[in-house]
């Protein structure tokens, strides 16, 4: 773990447990090695070092005894830092007409399933009236996913055969106000940041039905790329949320920190398996503590 | 990288984001300290030299060969798997597309009886290429199906048997074991089969790659892989430590969303397009 290498840095001096300069930079080489191996982006990787060494040049860690141990603190507690959501609630919830919710990411990042997720949550926990909207119509069966995912938890799925997702995605917010749902959901396809002609249908969606909450569903495993999709995906869209999915594999999760860092939106749900109640509230201190190994 | 002025640091420190942000990992840190060392040496003195050396490293570690998939044995059984929106299922179709191109009989076996409308999406794809689908309606059990789309290939005269399993997380036990048995399964009704069993790995995804390679190989034998999602900005770089540490073959990039692509994985053409 990291703690033990940056105890190995410290250990092998005279001082008993003192940092000198030098070694306070091999400590700091650690950190940023145990950064980039779970997948924190290289240059976000670089910003943290730099932060969390002004924080232990101010904290003037190199005087104490317990150094090593008090720059795994600075380090913990910069990434939690980084990472806490803000106090708020995770979507702000419209008065008088529905919320809309929009879905965007790559493709397999786990948006279907995703929306599925978030519309069980709202209304066994939020109370709310959520309906979903199967606006993918370009992946095979798409539709027929969130459809079938609509039945298994008794939530209507909104969809009408040969429209487009911007129109789609109007036609279900007049339906939902017809039909008394106050949370519209709307699942979207999985997209590449540098698909101009995708980027540009995300942005038309966007027009037609002005989301209270955008999230970018992002794969706990994604590697370096994290920053060029998040930075391409906020360029088109605000986005107000990351939802982290797949944690419940045995990636480190850097891609969460990248993305926090380069985009400013905050995690505020983690997938944690395929089921609907799949889906928790996301934890900084979880998070920060699998990155750090 | 070009130019014949000598290599300064702020040149060298970019050669070593470039090899990290390709997802290498822990070779991006050995190819970066020996591009550091080269340059001190005075073997790697300027802009155009950095390239050639790095694909020298490279090349080194992928190797030249090119390690194509051999259909052999009838009806020829390829065994999909792999992590949960990793491509399983889209890349069948363009393997489905690309073997009955080459003039092969072949018949897809539906075993991801899970997820919600996973049957449905690859009875689309069977449908547009024209091409046999056994299935089962979701729930069923996906070993009893992958045995009974086993023998009917040997009837019905199929040169290639595909069969698509659900997502699964290595970390997941009980359903590393079931892929386990569908592979058992499968030699069961012929022998020797799955004569292929083929990873799909996320051309997006980071470190987490090698473990998947390993924990995979270890439950099912993997002899081949497939990298998708190589048409956006991410390079596939884990695909060097993969390759350094299991030596699997590559078989097969994904390159798109439509069954056309796909391209048969050389060695050379990657290490060039990380550089890009
Ligand atoms: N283990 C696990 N699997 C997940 C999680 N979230 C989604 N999945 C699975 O990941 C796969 C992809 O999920 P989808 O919901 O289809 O992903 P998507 O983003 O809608 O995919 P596209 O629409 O093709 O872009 C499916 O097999 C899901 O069951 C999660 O938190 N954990
Ligand atoms: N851009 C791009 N998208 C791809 C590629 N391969 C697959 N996809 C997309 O990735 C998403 C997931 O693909 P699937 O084939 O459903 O993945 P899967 O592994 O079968 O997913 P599960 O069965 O849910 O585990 C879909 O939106 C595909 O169109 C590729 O090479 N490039
Ligand atoms: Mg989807
Ligand atoms: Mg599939």
């Amino acid at each position: 773990s990291l703690s033990q290498r940056l105890r190995k840095v410290v250990s092998g001096l005279a001082g008993r447990g003192k940092l000198s300069e030098s070694n306070m930079q091999d400590g700091l080489a650690e950190i940023r090695a145990a950064l980039l191996e779970a997948d924190v982006h290289f240059r976000v990787a670089k910003d943290l070092v730099e932060r969390v060494e002004q924080a232990a040049i101010g904290a003037k860690i190199l005087e104490s005894v317990s150094a090593g141990e008090q720059l795994v603190k600075i380090f913990h507690d910069e990434l939690v830092a980084l990472m806490q959501a803000p106090d708020d609630e995770p979507i702000a919830f419209a008065k008088g007409r529905p919320t809309v919710l929009l879905m965007a990411g790559l493709q397999g990042a786990g948006k279907t399933t995703t929306s599925a997720k978030l519309a069980v949550h709202l209304r066994n926990d939020k109370k709310r009236k959520p309906l979903l909207v199967a606006a993918d119509i370009q992946r095979p069966a798409a539709v027929d996913q969130l459809q079938q995912l609509g039945k298994q938890i008794d939530i209507p799925v909104f969809h009408v055969a040969g429209e487009a997702p911007e129109r789609l995605a109007s036609l279900a917010v007049a339906e939902a106000k017809r039909t008394g749902r106050d949370t519209v959901i709307i699942d979207t396809a999985g997209r590449l940041h540098i698909d101009e002609g995708l980027m540009a249908e995300l942005g038309r969606v966007k027009s037609a039905v002005n989301p209270d909450t955008t999230f970018l569903v992002c794969d706990a495993m994604t590697g370096q790329d994290a920053v060029r999709s998040a930075q391409a995906f906020v360029e088109t869209l605000p986005l107000d949320g990351v939802i982290l999915t797949k944690l419940d594999g045995d990636s480190r999760g850097g891609a969460a920190l990248s993305v926090r860092h380069v985009t400013g939106a905050p995690v505020r749900y983690a997938g944690w398996g395929e089921k609907v109640e799949d889906l928790q509230p996301f934890h900084a201190d979880r998070l920060v503590s699998r990155v750090l190994g | 990288l070009v130019g014949r002025s000598m290599l300064d640091a702020s040149t060298l420190d970019e050669m070593e984001e470039l090899l990290y942000t390709a997802d290498l990992g822990p070779a991006a840190a050995s190819v970066a300290a020996d591009l550091r060392a080269a340059n001190k040496a005075g073997t790697v003195k300027t802009g155009e030299d950095v390239e050639p050396f790095l694909r020298e490293k490279l090349g080194e570690i992928m190797g030249t060969q090119v390690e194509p998939l051999r259909i052999a044995g009838k009806p020829f059984v390829l065994l999909v798997c792999g992590v949960n929106g990793s491509g399983k299922t889209t890349s069948i179709a363009k393997l489905a597309k690309h073997l009955k191109g080459e003039g092969h009989k072949v018949m897809l076996a539906a075993c991801d009886t899970f997820r919600a409308a996973a049957v449905e999406q690859l009875t689309v794809w069977a449908d547009r290429l024209d091409m046999p689908i056994v299935k089962r309606e979701t729930g069923a059990d996906p070993s009893g199906l992958a045995f009974d789309a086993a023998a009917r290939a040997r009837d019905e005269d199929i040169d290639v048997l595909i069969v698509d399993t659900a997502g699964r997380l290595h970390t997941q036990k009980n359903l590393m074991a079931e892929l386990e048995k569908i592979r058992r399964v499968l030699g069961k009704a012929i022998p020797g089969a799955p004569h292929e069993v083929l990873l799909i790995l996320d051309g997006t995804t980071g470190q987490n790659a090698i473990a998947q390679a390993k924990e995979f190989s270890a439950a099912v034998d993997v002899t081949g892989l497939m990298v998708t999602k190589l048409d956006g900005t991410a390079r596939g770089g884990a695909l060097v430590t993969i390759r350094q540490e299991l030596k699997l073959p590559v078989r097969f990039l994904g390159l798109g969303e439509s069954a056309d692509d796909i391209e048969r994985f050389e060695p050379a053409a990657f290490l060039e397009a990380l550089f890009q």
